[in-house]
């Protein structure tokens, strides 16, 4: 019985399965740890991510250029405005047709952005980060609709769906009948899927300038050696533990976002990828880049 | 406020902070080589060595690239700092989690105790800061406060199950005044929930990442409606369309970063798709865990083909 147990358990957690955990567990053990190959790791971002949409982007970009290029000349050969644009709209539909390749604005909106925060634990420098986003206008906006139920029925409506919803078949189970051959009928839709967004919405604060959109952060650090430094200096002058401290203690502003070399007007997402192309693009912004990822810290792989 | 009838100014302005990991058992000047805690012998050993030594003994604030954790020092200086700086310029605080030490020390392993004996005091500590000092009402903030469970909040680290269990009932007590009370239900069950911090307008939603993440050896994946992560994305479908409805808009928030390095990969999928298809009312996400101050495009479109493809 034992062995057979064991067959089961090494089929069910194939060794892939296993590999990822194990990784991952003691990736997760070694934030806890002094910092370690985290150059390596930030280059792997900018060869994964980074670099991925810089190609993307240039080829947008030339491609667009062609375009205009094309415009260009059918103005200069072609006296009938009329039948100018008939040529241009033509052209232009063509390009986009034959091209199949995303438009710079269809590359903004197809990406989302994570942003990973600085701790407070001094795996290299305390940070933390305001957010300031836009707000002019709200008043304006229209006031809090009545008529939607309100929240606490919303929740309570929400649990009885999702139990409806876990007590009916499972999507797995009928991929596997179907697998099977067995006969399970139409496959349920999976709701953790979403559809995709109706085109009345238009686009949101992440894309578009509105209310709510972020515009700017303030990252704060706290220079540890300096702290630790002033703090004991403070206490050979003669002061007590707690007016040393007091004294020496201090967040500063270690870098805003419009802050130079890569500032940013505005943090849409557009701004964050036009930065990422930047940053594979130039050495010394790579390395400011670097040197905040580590909060000024002075970190290096060696 | 709709609920205690109060205005206030909006200044535009949010506080994201995380990983704090206070470690009670970090003393200064213990030896840096033992995580900053006390080791009789070592301890007086070094001290007896000069001040030579000192860049080996830990300083009361902390030291930053050593492998300790933070001082309690350091994080009640930063509260209070941003307490007497920042407190009265913001409309809300995000707050990411892991207010606890890491199991790094054998001599001296955590505790599930120990664990929620921190977490209160952290949360406490927040709690006296924003809370509105004119009113009895506990759950009255001058500026609202979304935390969400970090890793390290959690014993055995990583590892979380589906809720109701001890440690979501446990996390609901420690959080209660944080916690919408229409909503405590749902917490108890999967510790993620929705708060709005302008309300009718603005919210952020706090996932519980741990039913997503890799490295919790009790989420296998997204596919299957056993799994919690499945759930947990239910419950964010339904919420996104209900805010869509109402015209608000959401930040999302948690404490492991959904990017493929930590997410399952059928959790990744699925929670970027959401993410993508409701970018008419996602302002954004802010995550922790990784220490590093950093940004990761994610894209929408390629985790569709991805599941297209694996359907």
């Amino acid at each position: 019985d034992e062995t057979f147990w064991f067959d089961e358990l090494n089929e069910k957690q194939k060794p892939l399965d296993i590999y990822n955990y194990a990784e991952a567990a003691s990736e997760a053990h070694m934030m806890g740890a002094k910092p370690v190959n985290k150059v390596s790791y930030m280059t792997k971002v900018k060869e994964e991510y980074y670099e991925t949409i810089q190609k993307e982007l240039k080829l947008a970009y030339t491609q667009e250029n062609i375009y205009d290029e094309e415009e260009e000349e059918i103005t200069e050969s072609d006296d009938s405005i009329d039948l100018l644009l008939g040529k241009k709209k033509k052209k232009k539909g063509n390009k986009r047709k034959k091209g199949r390749n995303p438009t710079k604005d269809e590359i903004y909106e197809k990406y989302s952005i994570v942003n990973i925060a600085g701790s407070v634990i001094p795996t290299f420098n305390p940070s933390f980060r305001i957010w300031e986003y836009n707000i002019s206008g709200i008043n304006e906006e229209t006031s809090i609709n009545q008529n939607y139920q309100p929240w606490d029925e919303f929740f309570a409506d929400l649990e009885v769906k999702i139990d409806n919803e876990l007590s009916s078949s499972d999507p797995n189970e009928n991929s596997m009948n179907i697998m099977k051959g067995k006969k399970g009928g139409k496959k349920k839709p999976d709701k953790t899927i979403p559809r995709r967004k109706p085109s009345e919405y238009p686009l949101g604060p992440a894309y578009v300038e509105q209310l709510f959109s972020p515009t700017k952060f303030i990252e704060y650090y706290a220079d540890l050696d300096q702290i630790n430094k002033d703090y004991l200096s403070l206490l050979q002058d003669g002061k007590d533990k707690n007016r040393a401290a007091d004294e020496a203690f201090k967040f500063q502003v270690e870098y805003t976002s419009d802050d130079k070399p890569y500032s940013m007007k505005s943090l849409l997402v557009k701004d964050f990828l036009n930065v990422a192309v930047e940053l594979c693009d130039d050495s010394t912004e790579w390395t400011t880049f670097l040197d905040r990822a580590f909060i000024s810290s002075g970190y290096s792989d060696d | 406020n709709i609920r205690t009838n109060s205005h206030r100014k909006l200044h535009g302005r949010f506080l994201h902070i995380t990983d704090i990991h206070p470690d009670r058992f970090y003393e200064e000047n213990a030896s840096i080589d033992n995580l900053c805690h006390p080791d009789n012998e070592q301890s007086k050993h070094q001290n007896n060595r000069g001040k030579d030594q000192l860049s080996s003994l830990a300083p009361r604030f902390g030291k930053a690239m050593s492998g300790c954790d933070a001082p309690v020092d350091l994080m009640e200086y930063t509260l209070k700092w941003i307490n007497e700086t920042l407190r009265d310029h913001i409309d809300f605080v995000i707050w990411t989690g892991d207010n606890i030490r890491h199991d790094n020390d054998r001599q001296i392993p955590r505790t599930e105790s120990q664990i929620f004996e921190m977490n209160e005091i952290v949360s406490g500590k927040f709690r006296d800061i924003f809370e509105n000092k004119r009113t009895a009402d506990p759950r009255d903030f001058d500026i609202e406060i979304v935390p969400s469970l970090g890793n390290n909040d959690v014993f055995p680290h990583n590892m979380f199950s589906l809720g109701p269990t001890l440690q979501t009932r446990e996390m609901f007590k420690i959080w209660d005044v944080f916690i919408p009370q229409e909503q405590r239900r749902w917490f108890d069950r999967g510790v993620t929930y929705l708060k709005e911090v302008i309300p009718g307008k603005l919210a952020v939603i706090s996932i519980n990442t741990l039913y997503l993440y890799k490295a919790n050896p009790l989420v296998d994946n997204c596919n299957s409606k056993k799994e919690p992560g499945y759930q947990l994305l239910l419950w964010l479908g339904y919420t996104l369309e209900e805010l869509r409805q109402r015209n608000m808009k959401v930040w999302l928030s948690g404490h492991v970063p959904p990017i493929l390095k930590n997410f399952d990969k059928s959790c990744y999928d699925k929670f970027t798709l959401w993410t993508h298809e409701y970018r008419d009312i996602i302002v954004g996400g802010v995550y922790g865990h990784m220490n590093m101050d950093h940004f990761i495009p994610i894209d929408g479109e390629q985790a569709r083909r991805d599941l297209e493809t694996l359907e």
